[in-house]
Order: structure tokens, then sequence, then C-alpha cells
């Protein structure tokens, strides 16, 4: 069982009060490199946390992470934690690490949709969207993986308000959405968009909302791959490497598409395990092993990022 | 808290487009009240599909008659969702 000085167990899911507190409990406990920031609120008003992990001067380039969009996908959040430990911990201890955050900034967002977080612990262990009310309908929320201004509204996203892939009345109509398209924008050097869903072991690149290559296809590739041989080397779980539309489907509006067309070269979505049983529903025995591996994968792209800037 | 007693997960394989456009209509039918875990996209990948279980009677005779392939991968969701609950509940004691 992974243990900070906190009582954190990081081998089990927490309610968001008690990952919010473990936020604290990291920047205080590695304040030299750890800070929290707020980045904005969410719909019914809870906050939208970032651990940065930076060891330097301003608006270094940075590499952003976020986990949870899909509130219903725990393990998601979860390895976000557990990542955010390793990477506190390690630096100062693995020369790859140090290496990394001496000359990059990372940006992590654990909990990207704390409202329907929230609401799975509370109401509907199923709910995966945001809670935002929709005017005219009696259904709730928006699929805040389609609400991207990127190809918004085309196939692959849902106009009923009703339906689990349910794009919004606009782009960025969700301030959880808007949130992180803000920052991002205001920040002005992020070289690196990564982002955790679960599942069904994929990692994939742009693009969604269409089906021709991106410009980059091949380097993007070859970084999903080596991310992918990394993964499978702990634990033998293999991931399919690929855009998202030759992947799986279309799907517009989403996060990695509006990062990639917004000039983030390196956007990749991982879709963690599912070890064939549990769909999103994995016991928490299998946080720390899905953590360790997913963070092979992240640690491989992000070393790509700090050797190959563009 | 919702419960979800009696509520089955399927695993669907599919063998060609035209049984993926089958399990798309099914996706149509809302009074189904179908949870797609993971969404009709390629013969290649498995179709996960929460049924509540008013619904399972019905989806899978669908399915059989349509030649579909199913595995359960999840047989009760609320007896899941109770274990998670108690490790939950084990870990913070």
């Amino acid at each position: 069982m992974e243990r900070s000085s906190s009582t954190f167990n990081y081998g089990t899911y927490h309610s968001l009060a008690s990952i919010y507190q473990e936020l604290d409990n990291l920047a205080s406990e590695y304040g030299s490199i750890v800070s929290k920031i707020q980045i904005g609120e969410s719909y019914e008003k809870r906050p939208l946390y970032v651990l940065k992990f930076s060891t330097g001067r301003r608006n270094r380039p940075a590499i952003w992470l976020d986990a949870g969009i899909h509130s219903r996908e725990w393990v998601t959040q979860a390895s976000a934690m557990w990542i955010a430990r390793k990477i506190a911990s390690d630096y100062g201890n693995d020369a790859s690490i140090t290496s990394l955050l001496n000359n990059l900034d990372i940006f992590l967002l654990p909990v990207a949709n704390p409202d329907g977080y929230e609401f799975t612990h509370t109401t509907n262990r199923m709910w995966r969207k945001t809670r935002s009310k929709n005017s005219g309908s009696l259904c709730i929320g928006v699929d805040p993986n389609r609400n991207w201004d990127a190809g918004f509204g085309g196939p692959g996203a849902s106009s009923n308000p009703c339906s689990d892939s349910y794009r919004g009345p606009s782009a960025n109509s969700e301030v959880e959405v808007k949130s992180v398209v803000n920052f991002i924008k205001n920040h002005g050097n992020i070289q690196a968009f990564l982002t955790l869903h679960s599942y069904s072991q994929l990692l994939m690149y742009p693009y969604g909302y269409k089906c021709t290559p991106p410009a980059d296809n091949a380097e993007l590739n070859t970084i999903g791959k080596a991310a992918a041989n990394s993964i499978r080397s702990l634990y033998g779980t293999t991931y399919t490497v690929g855009s998202i539309c030759s992947t799986i489907y279309q799907a517009s509006g989403g996060s990695i598409d509006w990062s990639y067309d917004y000039g983030i070269k390196y956007s990749f979505a991982f879709e963690l395990r599912d070890t064939g049983r549990y769909g999103f529903l994995l016991p928490a025995t299998q946080i720390i092993p899905t953590a360790e591996e997913t963070w092979l994968g992240l640690k491989t792209i992000m070393e790509y990022v700090r050797d190959n800037p563009y | 808290l919702e419960t979800f007693v009696g509520h089955q997960v399927l695993r669907i394989k599919t063998r060609n487009e035209e049984q993926l456009k089958k399990l798309r209509f099914l996706e149509t039918l809302d009074h189904l009240e179908l949870d797609f875990w993971l969404n009709p996209s390629t013969p290649a990948l498995p179709v996960d599909v929460r049924i509540p279980a008013h619904s399972l009677q019905a989806v899978k005779i669908f399915l059989e008659s349509n030649g579909i392939e199913y595995s359960i991968l999840i047989e009760d969701l609320q007896v899941v969702l109770d274990r998670e609950k108690q490790d939950i509940v084990a870990s913070q004691q």
C-alpha cells in the first residue's frame, strides 16, 4: 500500500473532499516543487484545483495532464493522485524526472469534473457528464469530452440533452472545459496535452472529429508506440495506438483535438486498463498497478517532450 | 444513492458492419435505457452495454435472433458496486 506522510491510502477510491485534502498535503509535503492553484470553478461552484510541479522561472514550457473528465471513470482520478505523488517524490531521486522538472513544468488536474465525481459518490455511480442544467430539458449534464471547440457539433456527439454523449448547447458551454481552455491560452507555453480516460487500453492522438491524419501523424504514432511499449513492460498490459477516428470512431468536440488544433503538437488520450472484466469499475486492488503502468507511458511521452521542444 | 440491482453488463462481439448497425439502432431506443460503456465502433472492438433488468430479456432476444454474440461481463452490477463501497469503508477504517 502506497502511503504518504498523511493517512491518504493511494490504493483505494476517495471522496472529492479527501482528494482535495491530499492535494494540500502534497503541496505542503513537497512545497519546494509543488503548489496547488485554482483555475476556476465547476457549474456547482466546486474549485478546479491543479497541482503545479515547477523548479524554476516563470512560464517555462509545460506539460498538461488531466483526469476524470468522465466522472465515473474513478481509476483515472485515483491514478492521477498516485502519479502526482510519484512525480513529487521522484524529483531529486530519479535522474529522468529531475531532468524533466529542471526543464519543464507539469500541471496536473486530477478531478476535471468535480460535480460529476461528487454525484457518483452520493447519488449515481454511473454518472459520466457534468451536472449543468439544460434549458428546455429535464435532462442534466453535458459530455465534457464532446464540448471542446474542435469540430464541435460534428458526427459522434449527440444533440439530445438526455444522451450520455450530449455535446452541449455550444462549444465551451461547460465551465469545466472553458476553465481549462482559458488556463492553457493564458499560460501560452504548453507543449503537451495529456488526458486520462478509461477504459479499453487505447493510446490515441488526433483526430476524432475528422478521419484525415494529423500533420504529425508519423511522429505521434512513433511516440505512442514507444509509450505503449513502456506500459506493457511492467505487467504486460497491451495498448492499441492510433488516431481516435481510426482506433474507435468519429467523435467531435474532444479535448485533444482542440489542443492539437490550438498548436499543442504532443496531444494524447489514454484509455486505461479494464483487464476484460470490470470496465471502468476496476476493483481498488488494481489502482496502483494501473497507475504504475500508466506512469511509465506518460513518462516516455514527457521525456520525448523534454528532448524535442518545438 | 441510485441502485442497480439486476442490471447486467454485456460484452458484445460483432462480426461485421451490419451487426454494428443493428446495435446502433438499439442505441436509439430510449425506453430500453441502455448505457453504452463502449459504443459500437469497429468489429475489432467489443461493445459493452449496461442493461437495466426490465430490458434484459428483450435485448438478449434481439441479439440472439440477429446472431450477435455476447457474454455477460457483470452478472449483477449492484454486487460489484456494493463490494466497491465496502472496500472504501474498509480502507477508511
